[in-house]
């Protein structure tokens, strides 16, 4: 579960300060398929990027499975992510020199799985995402389409409890971006995986059982 | 004008031949708005670095404004790029350390123009689409959708004859998405501005005069 308590960011810019989220609120439930929309610019991958633990607020508290994440020091934070958290990220974040293959291979490795393992897994999480023949192409050798489903199967390989998908569809037609809903509502209702969205792709937004508007960095009144 | 005659292109991988091109022939007339739909990995980002000669044909010819792009050389190339095509790419390639404002006005320095009057067009090109607050902030101080907007603004300021837009909505909520296609279509209904869109978007394919539909690299047949 996931709790955002009065929480705000600002970004230092120059001698200004960008406020990208302000006094934000809110509680995920395990289980939960959750999504938030907004304009551009609205402060929706800073919202994911908090509740990922991949950034501290500015004030206010972010309270992940019960813990203050202020408490965690780095080596402690660097494992509830490898152990608890699939992330997919906006720009997908590939390693260059890796082959998607290697890419999803990468957080079992991390986590002390054997390489046999590892490769089966990461073998099988790529088929599920439709890109079974591309597995030894590089990030560069991919359609961008193609990067963000390797970047979807990386966050999903290692079965996460909780995972931050920031537009994992933006990049895939109608027919792909189905396929990968599907594959998450899946996850979402067999293993109780909890989901939080950023999107703006109305396919995703019909199927969220809650949706998060934000607007200049503030969470509108729930409809 | 751009044409392309039975135009095949394939990447080399390892000891294999990816196909992501075969045999493609279209004719796209000035002051056309025409869309490219299909599947992810179906071609559509190779189809439109080959008509903006950001890349060689494996076979067949690539013809723009009437002149055989394989007999010209890479100055004569990158001044035809720099004069007439403006080139929008899926994954942006913003300059990272230069500012969106930096980033909008390089190819107006790069064309000679002084720095007070490229200074001035790429205000206005950022006003445009909405990027007015966010002029000085560099690409990683900016959301997905800005980053993309500065790409577009980027294409634009130069007034070019030829604009190639690889999914230039897919970062972008509807109502800033409509936004930057209605300031597409008033510049090719004012200057006559030819565009060749690859896009999922439905709310760009309802506008496209012509929608052209690639399949594992090869046209259908229009419908
Ligand atoms: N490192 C940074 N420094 C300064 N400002 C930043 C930084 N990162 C983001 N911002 C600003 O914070 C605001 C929120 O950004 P964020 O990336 O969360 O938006 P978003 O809702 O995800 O947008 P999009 O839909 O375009 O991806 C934006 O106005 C952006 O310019
Ligand atoms: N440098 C490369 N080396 C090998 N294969 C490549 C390379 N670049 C692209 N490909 C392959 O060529 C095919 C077409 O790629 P392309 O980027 O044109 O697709 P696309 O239609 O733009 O897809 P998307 O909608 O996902 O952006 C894909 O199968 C891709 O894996
Ligand atoms: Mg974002
Ligand atoms: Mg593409």
């Amino acid at each position: 579960s996931a709790r955002l308590e009065d929480v705000s960011k600002d970004y230092a810019l120059g001698r200004t300060q960008v406020s990208a989220l302000r006094g934000v609120s809110l509680a995920v439930e395990p289980g939960e398929f959750v999504a938030v929309a907004g304009p551009s610019g609205s402060g929706k991958s800073t919202l994911l990027n908090l509740v990922g633990c991949l950034d501290h607020p500015s004030a206010g508290r972010v309270v992940v499975d019960g813990r203050d994440v202020a408490a965690l020091d780095d080596d402690a934070l660097s494992d509830l992510r490898a152990q608890k958290i699939g992330f997919i990220f906006q720009s997908f974040n590939l390693i260059p020199v890796l082959s998607a293959l290697e890419n999803v291979e990468f957080p079992l490795l991390f986590r002390g799985l054997p390489r046999a393992q590892s490769r089966a897994r990461a073998e099988r999480a790529l088929d599920e995402v439709g890109l079974g023949d591309v597995a030894r192409h590089r990030p560069d050798e991919l359609s961008g389409g193609q990067r963000q489903r390797v970047a979807i199967a990386r966050a999903l390989v290692t079965a996460p409890v909780l995972v931050l998908a920031d537009e994992p569809t933006a990049n895939l037609d109608s027919k792909t971006g189905e396929a990968i809903l599907d594959l998450m509502l899946d996850l979402n209702r067999k293993q109780g995986t909890t989901f939080i969205f950023s999107t703006h792709d109305p396919k995703v937004l019909v199927h969220a059982q809650r949706v998060l508007r934000l607007a200049d960095g503030r969470l509108e009144a729930a409809s």
